[in-house]
């Protein structure tokens, strides 16, 4: 669903976060 | 059909066009590559990570891409 996506998304940016 | 999430898989998405981490992930669906979702984003973050890819605003959201 697109909300599985969008919290896959926003998991992947914090992961990301100190990174980006 | 099955799809691997590996950091050439990665790279050759991200050496054709800018994309989103939405975008990245739409690539690798978890039903195609029979990982789990939270596997999926580790293993997206480790390979962004070592890639190392430019960033830059399209429309108001982070794209990442790489020069070649």
């Amino acid at each position: 669903s697109s909300s599985e996506a969008d919290e896959m998304a926003a998991a992947l940016e914090a992961e990301l976060n100190d990174f980006m | 059909r099955e799809v691997q999430l590996t950091e050439d898989a990665v790279r050759r998405y991200l050496a054709r066009k800018p994309m989103t981490t939405k975008d990245l992930l739409k690539k690798f669906p978890a039903r195609r590559t029979a990982l789990s979702s939270e596997q999926t984003v580790n293993a997206l973050a480790q390979i962004l990570k070592r890639l190392n890819p430019e960033r830059k605003v399209i429309g108001d959201k982070m794209h990442f891409f790489l020069k070649e």
